[in-house]
């Protein structure tokens, strides 16, 4: 399994 | 001029311990409404945020907007210093660039300042979403912490999955498998050791060990933490923190390749 980032979840304001 | 008072420092200490092995600096937000801190780990798998409102501190000023660059592992050094049962106020000058601590024992018969220089961080901050989870299970944090304790020595990833009967942990590795299954608290003389559970779909995820145990150092701050899921979105794991706020960890899942 892969581990994903926050930041393809979550959006840089 | 910024100036937030706390009657315990044990708080503000607990606080620290909860975040200090996660992440290395991070910027304290302040504002009218209080202090609000969010910050990635390095290796951007997870999210911490944290509030501490004004309204739980014993004496809060804050005339201008101010952003606190902190070095967390200087500031914890700082907080040891603190007593358990110190006043504790954390005070710094609009468009300074030091805050500094100040200790008061109970009696007043100590005072002790630290000044600590603070940091310019250019972090990217996140926007959360408001999510409607399919999954939340409230439990007791120590359950939690001793649940991804022992499972981590199965293996590096948890898998929680959520039914409406109950809610599974479980791990696997090298040395064999391990499950944890928690059913729906019937009836409890205590209420911080429910586990309740509202679901409106199960949900399987896989998390790394190695995260949820960073979280589980916010343990000292809440009987309670609130699990949510939903399928392929970050995990939430909140605690509360009596009269004053919450901290929130979002964990990104890991995936099938």
């Amino acid at each position: 399994m892969s581990q994903k980032s926050i930041t393809s979840f979550f959006k840089i304001t | 001029m910024f100036e937030a008072r706390l009657l315990r420092s044990s708080i503000l200490k607990k606080v620290l311990e909860a975040i200090k092995d996660l992440l290395t600096q991070a910027t304290f937000d302040c504002d009218d409404n209080g202090i609000q801190l969010q910050a990635m780990d390095n290796s951007h798998v997870s999210l911490v945020s944290l509030t501490l409102r004004a309204d739980g501190f014993d004496k809060y000023r804050c005339d201008r907007n101010i952003s606190l660059g902190m070095n967390l592992s200087s500031m914890s050094k700082i907080l040891k210093c603190a007593g358990d049962k110190d006043t504790v106020t954390m005070k710094a000058q609009d468009n300074a660039d030091t805050v500094t601590f100040v200790f008061e024992s109970p009696n007043q018969e100590k005072v002790s300042d630290y000044e600590m220089k603070l940091m310019n961080l250019d972090l990217e901050h996140l926007g959360i979403p408001e999510t409607e989870y399919s999954c939340t299970i409230r439990l007791s944090s120590a359950e939690f912490a001793r649940i991804c304790r022992d499972l981590s020595q199965f293996g590096e990833s948890i898998v929680i999955s959520c039914t409406k009967e109950g809610v599974r942990f479980s791990a696997s590795g090298d040395i064999g498998s391990a499950n944890i299954a928690l059913a729906q608290t019937a009836s409890v003389d205590k209420e911080e050791e429910a586990v309740v559970i509202e679901m409106e779909e199960p949900v399987t995820l896989t998390f790394a060990c190695q995260y949820l145990n960073y979280f589980t150092k916010a343990t000292s701050l809440s009987p309670q933490v609130q699990l949510s899921m939903s399928a392929d979105v970050p995990l939430v794991v909140e605690y509360r923190i009596p009269d004053i706020g919450h901290i929130r960890y979002y964990l990104a899942p890991k995936i099938d390749d």
